[in-house]
């Protein structure tokens, strides 16, 4: 799978999670997934806290990006 | 090890986000 492809799934993917297009994702962004995606809000509560690395309650697209390479290929590529 | 535990449950739940995001996406059921 191209590097291209993989960066342009992970910014798909942020998008449809940052549905008011503000650059980054909120927990209430990821709750609100719950209706179209098939985890439970606690999970959806448990990957945003996954993936803020951070923790300032902001998830940022290398952030994001990061844990979608972690998904992919086991470790953190950022 | 407890945090072993934790670790391999956020990876499921990772690996269980982003396959329902690539099922959304691809519209497979």
């Amino acid at each position: 799978v191209g590097q291209n492809t993989i960066l342009e799934k992970t910014h798909e993917f942020f998008q449809m999670c940052d549905i008011e297009n503000k650059g980054f994702i909120t927990r209430r962004d990821m709750q609100r997934l719950n209706g179209g995606l098939p985890l439970s809000a606690e999970e959806l509560e448990n990957v945003f806290d996954t993936l803020d690395s951070d923790s300032n309650g902001y998830l940022t697209l290398d952030e994001f990006s990061s844990g979608f390479s972690e998904f992919l290929f086991g470790q953190k590529v950022s | 090890d407890p945090n072993m535990k934790a670790g391999a449950a956020n990876e499921g739940v990772l690996a269980n986000f982003f396959n329902s995001l690539l099922s959304k996406k691809t519209g497979a059921p």
